[in-house]
């Protein structure tokens, strides 16, 4: 995350922080975030896994705020099965139907329990989003400036405005690039905004008056670069995908 | 069907542990 905030997780107590386990008996390194979106399922980015597609090589927690580190009422987790959405795609600047969806257990084969930092995030109406104009958190262990080589070891967060399909498919944006499945999100003074490892973190809106995960931290130039947006995957051009993988009966909260 | 956002298990989807005001 650029410019933002040092934050606690139990600020976002739905944020998964999902790391690539090492090959040669190295400490797994952080990879993506993600969002608890029901007990046993976490919704990410499907670019975060997409080049080392098994569910064996990543680990989640939840209740983190501090990386690569024990944090007091953190939960850690194996991943019991990983999906990609079968559309998903590398254009020639970002994704398409960049959403992934892992299912995860403990050791003793529980799913998350509710706690302090442990909450879930309901997902928005069906092709309902918040309006354009709107203030949306964003969350992350990402870089906090670009190019960067660090990732911070703290939580931060910060609040980004939605911005609008036309504004952001104008040639000086993204153009074509954007379509109508992913959200643009942006500070008017372009000095804050998600960046590389942010990816599969959460974008929550306030929808008629409950948080909700209305994006997937996708893509973008550059990070808090003038005229780029970051781009999100629209979760709510997703409820069916999701709930045909997850179903009703876990817990998903519409 | 909006499901209540109490969802099972004891979840409260987007709901924030509000820090008790000493």
């Amino acid at each position: 995350i650029v410019g933002g905030e040092f934050t606690n997780v139990e600020n976002q107590p739905w944020f998964a922080t999902i790391y690539q386990k090492n090959s040669g008996g190295a400490p797994p390194f952080f990879k993506c975030g993600g969002s608890l979106i029901s007990p046993c399922w976490v919704a990410s980015a499907a670019h975060c896994f997409i080049h080392h597609p098994k569910k064996e090589n990543y680990v989640v927690y939840l209740g983190q705020s501090k990386r690569n580190s024990y944090n007091p009422g953190e939960m850690k987790f194996e991943v019991e099965q990983l999906i990609f959405h079968e559309d998903f795609s590398e254009e020639s600047l970002g994704y398409r139907n960049d959403i992934a969806l892992l299912k995860i257990r403990t050791s003793t084969g529980q799913c998350a329990q509710p706690s302090r930092s442990i909450q879930t995030i309901c997902l928005p109406p069906r092709f309902g989003d918040a309006p354009v104009g709107s203030d949306c958190e964003i969350t992350g262990f990402g870089q906090e400036s670009h190019p960067d080589y660090l990732f911070p070891m703290n939580l931060k967060m910060s609040v980004v405005k939605l911005i609008s399909h036309e504004e952001c498919k104008q040639p000086h944006y993204y153009g074509s690039e954007i379509n109508y499945k992913v959200l643009c999100a942006a500070d008017p003074e372009w000095k804050t905004d998600a960046c590389h490892g942010d990816s599969g973190g959460p974008l929550i809106c306030n929808i008629d008056g409950r948080l909700t995960l209305s994006g997937i931290v996708s893509w973008g130039e550059g990070c808090a670069k003038k005229n780029k947006p970051g781009v999100y995957t629209r979760v709510s051009s997703f409820l069916r995908w999701i709930q045909s993988h997850i179903g009703e009966e876990n817990g998903l909260a519409f | 069907k909006p499901s209540s956002a109490v969802d099972q298990q004891g979840f409260q989807c987007g709901q924030k542990a509000l820090r008790p005001r000493f």
